[in-house]
């Protein structure tokens, strides 16, 4: 918990998100 | 008699107006030459990606244009995954607010992703993204949502008092004007001093894929 202290709410949200363009060229 | 061919004549001049303008909508590769100029694209880049629109919107019906459901297919692999950003990415490619993508707008708004697009493109597509409502900043509000609806999307369990902690510690670093909001120029500065925000607005695959 100390650890995601130190992390700011979009670093968490760029982790926790599934969302990665990358999706639409892999096959 | 004559006001009923008159009635007629209108709704043929209606029909064939409609007909015009459909056929005036862009779905396919128009000028691969125009987009090529107006984004970071090259010519056969844009011929490339116009491929990959072909499969993507052929996926669920064919029919030369990208529904969310496509979108979605194509990002995750299912259409059963419910993601907050998938759907505030597809409304913001969605630039004609009708529901579907045709190909210029995907091309246009990949062209962001490209690793040579400029980065104030990057900042201000990322800006929009978490602007939620679209009110030209980003709220406490927001940024509480989307940590919630990311952290239940990937299975991550975050207590609220942490999760509360870690957007107060976000404010007080990105808020600089102490207003309760981060408008762009906080965003940008935040964008600035942690690059790894930018992380996913840049694809190597548009130029890998799209050059080979």
């Amino acid at each position: 918990d100390k650890n995601s202290h130190q992390i700011n709410a979009f670093q968490l949200i760029g982790m926790a998100s599934s969302l990665d363009l990358s999706g639409f060229f892999e096959d | 008699m004559l006001q009923c061919l008159e009635g007629v004549k209108q709704l043929c001049g209606v029909l064939l107006k409609c007909c015009d303008l459909d056929l005036k909508q862009p779905k396919g590769l128009e000028d691969p030459e125009i987009l090529a100029r107006e984004t970071v694209f090259s010519v056969s880049e844009v011929e490339a990606l116009y491929e990959l629109f072909k499969k993507i919107s052929s996926a669920v019906i064919d029919d030369g244009l990208i529904n969310k459901e496509e979108f979605q297919l194509a990002l995750f692999k299912t259409n059963k995954k419910e993601s907050l950003f998938a759907d505030r990415v597809f409304d913001l490619f969605d630039t004609k607010h009708n529901g579907i993508l045709g190909f210029e707008e995907f091309a246009r708004a990949l062209s962001v992703f490209h690793p040579n697009a400029p980065l104030d493109e990057k900042i201000d597509f990322s800006f929009q993204l978490y602007d939620l409502k679209q009110q030209g900043f980003i709220e406490r509000q927001e940024v509480k949502q989307m940590v919630v609806a990311t952290l239940a999307e990937s299975g991550m369990n975050l207590s609220d008092e942490v999760i509360e902690s870690i957007i107060d510690k976000t404010f007080e670093e990105a808020d600089t004007k102490h207003d309760g909001k981060i408008d762009k120029e906080e965003w940008r500065n935040l964008v600035l001093r942690h690059p790894s925000l930018l992380k996913n607005m840049t694809l190597q695959y548009l130029k890998v894929k799209c050059t080979s």
